[in-house]
């Protein structure tokens, strides 16, 4: 479902550039669990951005169903995202001045559900264990249940694709236990693909692969 | 050096209180490293603002360096802190249109420094491996260098205590070791006082005494 070859994304700052990733060539089935690892600065992030459609590479070809989006302007993105992707972000990006409970509906509302928004919504944070706290804003909110509403945010919508980028970071260990089980379940129940950046062994090892990167390159793509 | 009695924290959101923090009695002596630990949304981030002088408890006392600081103004608060604390946010709170090296010059312009402030900063950005991103903005580093940035910028300033709130949730295991050995080198070396909020046991494994946390309360406080 996922098939990239010789990604590249250059930063330009001024006259430096920095090569976050150079001739990344992976394939991921559908319904497959992957994660990805690699030391600080080594691109997962950047691999992830262009993964999920947000961002377009300097070179290579990325196709997502058979489909070639690297070169698909903004709008284009934008929609394949909505319509495919449950992304969560290293920074969870959730919007300051709404509640919980607004930032989870709010992929529901852009896919167009008139009703039980609410409803799913509030669903969604009672799997990840915040049934309580669905009316406090992120500043009034632990940095682990910040994650937990990214992560639920990026589920409600029952996507197709579920990328997370490092979604256990801030869980103790009970915590992350508990998100991996409802990420297991998901790729095993709806077959959801999974594609997860994480730091931690403990949850590669959950995962049916791990695919490796050191300074931008692919290292390593086995069990 | 640390000392509290009976510290509680209620937020108060409407007509709904969360008791956030309850009857929290802990002592830290100068020099020693101890972990804090608990289930997301236990209290240690709460715990780790009073004790870091970024809030004031809603009942209990707190002395630091035996000076009652519970009841101090906002510009005394932040005197102490800047004199005294260096502190690493559990989401950086990094500014983000300056640069590294600006953000970790700061505490110094602060502090009074008139000169060697970017060398000063040049070098603890080396000493957490940044030294070639000085000139990059937040948005222009991974996750982990961010996290790396916050650090050097609690220890540029030489504090006599360090509190980190997760300082190592974003780095892969090689760097997050780095990490320790930094603050475990400062500990043994200078004396430095180090509460460090932590989800990974590995990490409380290397601190003298490990403080829990659950739903607001103390619940263990032993090596
Ligand atoms: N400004 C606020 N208003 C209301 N409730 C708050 C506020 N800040 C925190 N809380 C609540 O207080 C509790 C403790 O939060 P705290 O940030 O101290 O947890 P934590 O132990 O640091 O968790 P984590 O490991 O997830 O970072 C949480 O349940 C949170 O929802
Ligand atoms: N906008 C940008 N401009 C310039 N350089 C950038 C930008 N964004 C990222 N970088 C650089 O690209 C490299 C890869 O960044 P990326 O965020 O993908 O790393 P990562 O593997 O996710 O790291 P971490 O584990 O710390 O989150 C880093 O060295 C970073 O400094
Ligand atoms: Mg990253
Ligand atoms: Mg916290």
């Amino acid at each position: 479902v996922i098939e990239t070859h010789n990604l590249c994304k250059v930063y330009k700052m001024g006259i430096v550039e920095v090569n976050a990733l150079c001739g990344v060539s992976i394939t991921v089935e559908r319904g497959e669990i992957v994660s990805i690892m690699g030391p600080s600065g080594s691109g997962k992030s950047t691999l992830m951005n262009l993964l999920g459609c947000l961002d377009r590479p300097t070179s290579g070809e990325y196709y997502l169903d058979g489909e070639l989006v690297s070169n698909l302007n903004d709008d284009q993105l934008a929609e394949i995202r909505n319509r495919k992707v449950g992304f969560v972000f290293q920074s969870f990006n959730l919007l300051p001045r709404m509640t919980a409970l607004a930032n989870v509906e709010l992929p529901l509302r852009y896919a167009g559900y008139r009703n039980g928004r609410t409803e799913r919504a509030r669903a969604a944070l009672e799997a990840v264990g915040l049934a309580d706290r669905i009316h406090h804003r992120p500043t009034e909110l632990s940095g682990g249940q910040q994650q937990r509403v990214a992560i639920a945010r990026a589920l409600v919508n029952d996507p197709a694709i579920l990328m997370a980028d490092e979604p256990t970071g801030n869980l103790d260990s009970k915590s992350g236990k508990e998100i991996m089980e409802l990420i297991l379940k998901l790729n095993q129940e709806r077959g959801t693909t999974v594609i997860i950046v994480t730091h931690d062994p403990n949850i590669a090892a959950q995962t049916q692969r791990v695919i490796r990167l050191r300074d931008g390159a692919l290292v390593e793509d086995g069990v």
